[in-house]
């Protein structure tokens, strides 16, 4: 599972 | 709003829509077990999912026999197809969740497009769910001018959002027109034939 860029909206 | 609706009959309320929305936030929020921002935006994430699904549920289980299919008729893969093929061609990172978040974010923009291809259909709204849909609207709107604010003072753009949040509030546009002119002045939302 790779991670993805941090995204902090909804 | 929705829940409400769900309960009396003849909602017009397009499962399609709804179908859309729980993909959309299935796959965007997928980074729950990836990355933690605030317990905030976590449980906002799981209420958003849990919303979604329980909506759906309502819609095609519960509420079977009230639910307007012959009047849901878009073709969902019309939308799907090509927003899975563009989330390929232009995301930040091709990674999977990555790929998944870019398609959660330009299939949002466009899942609302059932739901007013059956209001153009059945030529009227139900004035609960014409607030909704404003509200759901004002939403993204919002989110523009966050963006705005963002960039002036964090320095922060994210063109892939940013755009999709633009062409959201656009295809809102038409419908806001008629929720101010109308609704707010009293009247039930229909169309000229």
């Amino acid at each position: 599972f790779q991670k993805g860029l941090k995204h902090d909206e909804l | 709003l929705l829940f409400l609706r769900s309960w009396s009959t003849r909602a017009r309320i397009s499962g399609k829509s709804q179908l859309l929305f729980a993909l959309v936030f299935t796959t965007r929020y997928l980074d729950l077990f990836t990355s933690f921002i605030s317990l905030y935006n976590t449980s906002m994430k799981l209420i958003y999912i849990a919303c979604s699904y329980a909506t759906v549920y309502l819609i095609y289980m519960k509420f079977k026999a009230t639910y307007d299919g012959n009047h849901d008729t878009f073709r969902v893969e019309f939308l799907i197809v090509p927003v899975g093929g563009l989330s390929f061609l232009v995301n930040h990172d091709f990674s999977p969740l990555e790929i998944l978040w870019t398609f959660s974010i330009y299939l949002e923009s466009v899942a609302i497009l059932p739901q007013l291809f059956m209001i153009s259909k059945t030529g009227e709204a139900e004035t609960i769910t014409t607030h909704y849909l404003f509200f759901l609207g004002l939403y993204r709107a919002l989110y523009l001018v966050n963006w705005i604010w963002r960039y002036y003072f964090e320095g922060f753009f994210d063109l892939i959002a940013v755009v999709a949040g633009v062409v959201q509030t656009v295809l809102y546009c038409d419908f806001f027109y008629l929720y101010v002119t109308k609704v707010l002045k009293g009247k039930k939302l229909s169309l000229p034939a």
